[in-house]
């Protein structure tokens, strides 16, 4: 289902050459439960980016369903992002004087579901409730906490019930306790058909996957399968 | 040497009322290194924020180093935040087109200390070297990392040497390796004498310090010392 062959991505400017990505080849699966890891530095945001459309690659071949990404055009990418993958960003990238409802709901207005108002705010209330904020939706960023704003983040990947989850760091500001619901929300989906690829720095998050695949200065250290706790 | 007294913190709006800090008293003393942790939305950035003289109470008393605060102005209390406290925030809060040594030299241009342009630029290239960044100090902070981000946050609160370190999640970002990396960096320093308030929501990182302070809703539950591992 992502089939990533010989990726190598560099970051160019005047004074600065990073290659943060270095001949990657991995594929995932369909309804694969899949956690990245690696040190701080180490690529994982930025091959996220590349997985989720959201970046160019400098070299190497990137199939997503069998269609090769490289070859697709802006309208093709940002349709293929809106129908089939829900992206958690790292630093959530909420909408700032936007309330948690209406940034949950923004995703559905790009669907092409002719979903009526009323589907489309039931929806995203449906979507803030399962994480636990049912009672924040009218809340704006800046009156949410930290683990808050990261739960709408998610909440707003997953409204879609996209093909794809890519989850940067989801839990990275969250205690114990909601990260057990988020993790179970997401074996929930998981169960029900849903691929997720998870950047994790937790090994107790990670031991809820199936595979571990870990980064180092840009390179795959270590792909490994498991029985998932 | 911080000593909050029945501190409440309420944020009020046309339609929202939330008591994020509910007659919270304690006091902690000099050279103590204390974990502040409860579950996302209990209110621990917001006493941080207190703490920190970033935010108003909405009643009690805040007692730093035996002075009231609530009756400083404004000048007064920026002078204590710049040459006393050095505050970590959740969100890092770096200033975008800036820099990750610009970022940190900025508390030093408003220190009282007569630092020449020299001593500034090496003390703040010191402190990004001893989080690991020595070899990213022109980068801007949309070409780091998330984790090289929380690390720049994390130099620029210890540039000043201050009295007293107020570090929301500052692990959050960061992978076992690089944590325990910015750990021992914070035990140095408490052993040479500064005073420690973290927040964390990762036991293992908690069972460094000497204390544990756990809120639920605004509330103490629990305050435990320990044994520092
Ligand atoms: N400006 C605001 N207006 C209204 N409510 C707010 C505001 N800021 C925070 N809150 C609410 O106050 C409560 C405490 O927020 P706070 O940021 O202190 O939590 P926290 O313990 O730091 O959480 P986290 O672990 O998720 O970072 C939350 O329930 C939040 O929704
Ligand atoms: N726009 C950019 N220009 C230059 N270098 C960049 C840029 N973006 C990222 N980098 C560098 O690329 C490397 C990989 O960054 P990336 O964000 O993928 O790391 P990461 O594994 O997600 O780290 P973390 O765990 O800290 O979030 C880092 O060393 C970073 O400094
Ligand atoms: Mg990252
Ligand atoms: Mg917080």
């Amino acid at each position: 289902i992502l089939e990533l062959n010989d990726i190598t991505r560099v970051y160019r400017s005047e004074s600065i050459a990073v290659k943060a990505v270095d001949s990657v080849s991995m594929t995932i699966s369909e309804k694969e439960f899949v956690a990245l890891m690696g040190s701080s530095g180490s690529g994982k945001s930025t091959l996220m980016n590349i997985l989720g459309c959201l970046d160019k690659l400098t070299s190497g071949t990137y199939l997503l369903m069998g269609e090769d990404v490289g070859k697709m055009n802006k309208n093709q990418l940002s349709g293929i992002r809106n129908r089939m993958i829900g992206f958690v960003f790292q630093n959530f990238h909420l909408l700032p004087r936007t309330t948690a409802l209406e940034n949950v709901e923004l995703p559905l207005l790009y669907s092409r579901e002719k979903l009526s108002w009323k589907e489309i705010r039931e929806r995203a209330k449906e979507s803030l409730k399962i994480v636990g904020l049912g009672d924040r939706i009218n809340h704006t960023p800046n009156q949410l906490s930290g683990g808050q704003q990261q739960r709408v983040a998610i909440a707003r990947a997953l409204v879609t019930k996209p093909k794809i989850l890519l989850a940067d760091e989801p839990t990275g500001n969250l205690d114990s306790k909601t990260t057990l619901e988020i993790i179970d929300i997401f074996q929930k989906l998981n169960d029900d058909g849903l691929t997720i690829l998870m950047v994790t720095h937790e090994p107790d998050v990670a031991n809820f996957t199936g595979r571990q695949i870990v980064l180092s200065d840009g390179k795959i250290i270590s792909d490994k399968k498991n029985k998932p706790v």
